[in-house]
């Protein structure tokens, strides 16, 4: 099963 | 002083519509150029990115950068208060801990006023890079909706397979598997019926349909909707809004661990 990841460690936080 | 005016409140209501299944609160960020809203849903597994352009409104004045932490279970409330043809106005003073929504009838005989108050919301607001994505497809928004809404019956993920020749969606669980292949359209004589892609190189992704489906809500919006998929980043759905703005989804993809 793949798992899903979190939309934050995708995008810096500004 | 803030005053935003809408002649319609059906682009309002379907805004809301389009992001309150995602968020249960969020802060409409205004300035003189607009107003922008970005926010995480509860679980952090996507990001929903909202512009309205201050020339989109039929009035529009913003004399100091306003934050307005919002409910949206209460905003929403208001709203179906609204009669579609109503205009809408939302009016706040600078420093305000209220915003006021009125809404005035077609031939002005009735004027409706409701003011909620705001909340301060700490939230955290991400950067998001500029990409070349892999693959671009615009496709009918309805479609898109029913797609989502048919193989979320077979399984928790949809798997999207983008190729030049056109995209395939899949989902499979226990009843079984199923797959719908959209082909690219070849002669385009309805714009808002076309399905076109624009690919660099093919991607497969796999997304949870519960999102996607959340996403889906937006759809009144517009006709047509826009997925752009690079490998392993986060899809981006868009959604136009005419002559205003548009409401962006990001949503992070499965990853086989």
């Amino acid at each position: 099963e793949n798992s899903q990841k979190n939309i934050r460690t995708f995008f810096l936080s500004k | 002083m803030f005053e935003a005016r809408l002649s319609s409140a059906t682009t309002l209501k379907k805004v809301l519509d389009a992001i309150k299944d995602l968020l249960n609160e969020a802060t409409f960020d205004c300035n003189d150029s607009g107003i922008q809203l970005q926010a995480m849903d509860n679980s952090h597994v996507s990001l929903v990115s909202l512009t309205l352009r201050a020339d989109g409104f039929d009035k529009y004045r913003c004399d100091r950068n306003l934050s307005m932490g919002m409910n949206l279970g209460s905003m929403a409330k208001i709203m179906k208060c609204a009669n579609n043809d109503d205009t809408v106005t939302m009016k706040a003073q600078d420093n305000a801990d209220t915003v006021v929504f009125m809404f005035e009838s077609q031939n002005q005989e009735k004027v409706s006023d409701y003011e909620m108050k705001l909340m301060n919301l700490d939230q955290e607001h991400l950067g998001i890079p500029e990409t070349d994505y892999a693959c671009i497809v615009r496709m009918p928004a309805m479609e898109f909706a029913r797609i989502c809404r048919d193989l979320s019956q077979f399984g928790e993920s949809l798997v999207i397979c983008c190729t030049k020749e056109g995209v395939k969606f899949s989902a499979s669980g226990d009843v079984g598997s199923a797959n719908i292949k959209l082909a690219q359209t070849t002669s385009v004589d309805k714009e808002e019926e076309a399905v076109i892609i624009e690919m660099q190189e093919p991607v497969t992704l796999t997304f949870a349909c519960r999102y996607l489906n959340s996403f889906t809500k937006a759809t009144p919006l517009t006709n047509q909707v826009q997925l752009s998929m690079s490998m392993d980043v986060p899809l981006v759905v868009e959604y136009r809004i005419q002559d205003i703005g548009h409401v962006r989804y990001y949503l992070a993809p499965k990853i086989e661990d």
